[in-house]
């Protein structure tokens, strides 16, 4: 391995970095989720920690872009240089450039990721069968209204799973009209427009406007590229316009003609000859999370490796099954030092000792065991954006309220937007352990419920505070929930007195003047809620939406039960 | 027997214009990545010191080291990779 001259480093082990834009050839999540990966790399084997921010300097700026992007080193359009990056340092040092010119994907051909439609956000399955003839990309084949779909698995006919495809007519991203697809024609500059267009732009992104008038209105959105968009070229994101006449000859599929290097192109619109609109055809395109953890390499101070299998090895090769190099772990590890223990997480308050044997004569025998809490004075340095994982999130008097260890936070509902606290849990209901799994607010009744369990209890118990009495702890199976339920994880109000109760992969509803679970409960959570991680540890309701957290991320869904944003705790909820 | 297909090559519009022999390719890569003191090449100075360059570009990537600009050496300039040079310059 190598360093750079000087064994540039980063003076902090906690690196930041910001996405400043992103390409149109995949969805924003898996761009999002390859860098992340890709970081992750490194922090697995070095004491790193990486943090995402959402606007200002971070330490790691990453952009796409194409030929003349604003540095000194130009990019080259499609295939030979791919990305590059700069060693840590202060301004443009430790950024990460990629090149637009290349096709993006996950290595393999397009990594098409479908929205709506009943598979839960699932990837394409290329190829898929559908009505006898096999699919190699998306389709507007069997619908009228001209959305590209595909299928999720192997064969549409037998299993019907399908979603649709990114499209300029489903969504946009970026901009300013929050992802709203876009409305066509549209007027720019007095000129109407019938498509996706680069005019206006220097940086050959393709735009719509999301009204009839982007001059009055002053909406507008990048458009996604459909994975039949064709890369490059003079026509980047338009689709191969088949059969195109090239030289004279009528052309039906991708071509090298006309080419030096091999390379397939075809036309974007029926005549090369007269139009002279191209662009390179589709192909397996390059590993953005590769590419990624190479670069990052770069912008934490590694220099390129002379060893073929290396990370750092400067030329690409596509690995199915990744796994660092011992070269580069040696390389990371000479600048950071070793990792050693597991991630860093914030400090344990003290845990509640517990009885897990309840005592007969002091306790209710269908009641949970005796619990006592010890309490310990507040820190006023206990900071929540420096915590990573709630216990739980719920909303109390129209508050958004984070529990953890012990203690909450607040945040008002109102225009400032400030998370107060910590204040610990014990002073406000004393009755309750220090970890929350759950809670939920019944408005009406003016009753709060609080769940708590976990594996070294034998079961799950609640409380249900009326303004300051209380009652409990007292079992689940009180509810109707079976005992084998070790958490509550969240808890959705459903109209009049219904509340969903999540646990593990299932759900249950409770009628909460009856008491009971509803017949034909548990449910999958999966098939009611599509896209949203099985195993969240936080589900609760907040402004319209229901939020589904795993770890330090939020899946938001709307009411139509779609979800609608993938963001971080941190900063979308608690204005970190 | 078929006769071979005469190729008629066009210049693309907005393509980045990559038709170069393998001598300015490689003068191009040698360059780019930091191989070549681009101050001091010219003429003789030029062959011998590419010769070092190549034998140097070489041991980088992990090939045969033979200061020639040979098949091997061409593909793997021809490559994708990453922009950064190998050589810090």
């Amino acid at each position: 391995y190598q360093t750079f001259d000087g064994d540039l480093k980063w003076d902090h082990r906690d690196v930041t970095y910001r996405i400043l834009s992103y390409t149109p050839d995949m969805e924003i999540s898996l761009i999002d989720e390859a860098f992340a990966r890709a970081f992750k790399v490194w922090s697995d084997v070095a004491p790193l920690t990486f943090t995402r921010l959402f606007d200002g300097t971070a330490d790691i700026m990453i952009s796409f872009g194409r030929n003349n992007h604003g540095d000194p080193y130009p990019f080259d359009g499609k295939d030979g240089l791919l990305a590059h990056a700069y060693p840590p340092g202060e301004g443009l040092q430790g950024d990460a450039h990629f090149d637009e010119d290349e096709y993006w994907t996950l290595g393999t051909g397009p990594a098409v990721k479908t929205r709506y439609g009943n598979a839960d956000g699932a990837m394409c399955h290329f190829p898929f069968t559908f009505e006898g003839k096999s699919y190699s990309s998306c389709t507007t084949e069997g619908r009228s209204d001209n959305l590209p779909w595909c299928a999720t698995t192997a064969d549409y006919s037998k299993d019907k799973k399908f979603g649709f495809c990114p499209s300029e007519l489903l969504y946009t991203f970026g901009g300013n009209a929050n992802g709203a697809e876009c409305v066509f024609p549209f007027v720019f500059l007095g000129e109407e427009y019938d498509s996706c267009t680069t005019e206006g732009r220097s940086d050959g992104y393709r735009w719509c406007a999301t009204t009839n008038n982007f001059d009055t209105d002053k909406k507008y959105g990048f458009c996604p590229s459909r994975d039949t968009a064709v890369i490059g070229g003079n026509s980047e994101g338009e689709p191969c316009h088949f059969p195109f006449v090239f030289l004279g000859k009528k052309y039906d599929s991708c071509t090298s003609e006309g080419r030096g290097d091999g390379k397939l192109w075809c036309s974007t619109t029926d005549s090369y000859d007269d139009d002279k609109k191209w662009g390179f055809c589709p192909d397996q395109g390059y590993s953005l999370f590769l590419v990624a953890a190479h670069e990052f390499g770069h912008a934490l101070g590694l220099d390129h490796s002379n060893i073929r299998d290396a990370l750092m090895y400067p030329m690409y090769s596509y690995v199915e099954d990744f796994s660092l190099h011992e070269d580069d772990i040696e390389g990371i590890q000479y600048l950071y030092g070793r990792k050693t223990g597991p991630d860093p997480t914030p400090p344990q308050p003290n845990t509640p000792t517990t009885t897990p044997y309840p005592d007969p004569d002091e306790t209710d025998a269908t009641d949970g065991p005796t619990t006592t809490t010890t309490t310990r004075p507040v820190d006023p340095t206990k900071d929540a954006c420096k915590l990573t994982k709630f216990d739980t999130i719920t909303v109390i008097e129209g508050e958004l309220h984070f529990f953890k260890d012990g203690y909450f936070w607040k945040m008002s509902n109102g225009g400032d937007e400030k998370v107060k606290g910590p204040f610990p849990v014990s002073e406000k209901w004393p009755a309750l352990p220090a970890v929350i799994d759950s809670a939920f607010e019944n408005i009406l009744a003016r009753k709060l419920y609080f769940f708590s369990g976990n594996k070294t209890l034998y079961w799950t118990q609640f409380w249900v505070y009326t303004e300051q009495s209380v009652l409990g702890p007292r079992s689940i199976e009180k509810l109707g929930l079976p005992n084998s339920v070790q958490k509550v994880e969240g808890a959705l109000q459903r109209g009049k007195g219904k509340v969903l109760l999540f646990s593990g992969e299932n759900y249950w509803r409770l009628d909460e003047k009856a008491q009971k679970i509803d017949k034909g409960y548990p449910k999958y959570t999966d098939l009611a809620f599509g896209g949203v991680p099985n195993d969240a540890h936080d589900v609760f309701q907040y402004k319209d939406h229901t939020y589904f957290c795993r770890d330090r991320f939020y899946w938001r869904m709307n009411s139509r039960r779609q979800v609608d944003r993938v963001g971080y705790v941190k900063y979308d909820l608690l204005k970190c | 027997w078929s006769l071979p297909l005469k190729s008629v090559f066009v210049t693309f519009p907005g393509d980045i214009i990559k038709n170069m022999t393998d001598t300015e390719l490689a003068e191009g890569y040698l360059k780019k990545f930091g191989y070549i003191d681009t101050l001091h090449r010219s003429g003789f100075q030029s062959m011998v010191s590419n010769s070092k360059a190549l034998k140097r570009m070489q041991r980088q990537m992990g090939l045969e080291e033979t200061g020639e600009l040979d098949k091997s050496t061409l593909d793997a300039m021809k490559r994708p990779r990453c922009g950064v040079p190998d050589v810090a310059n």
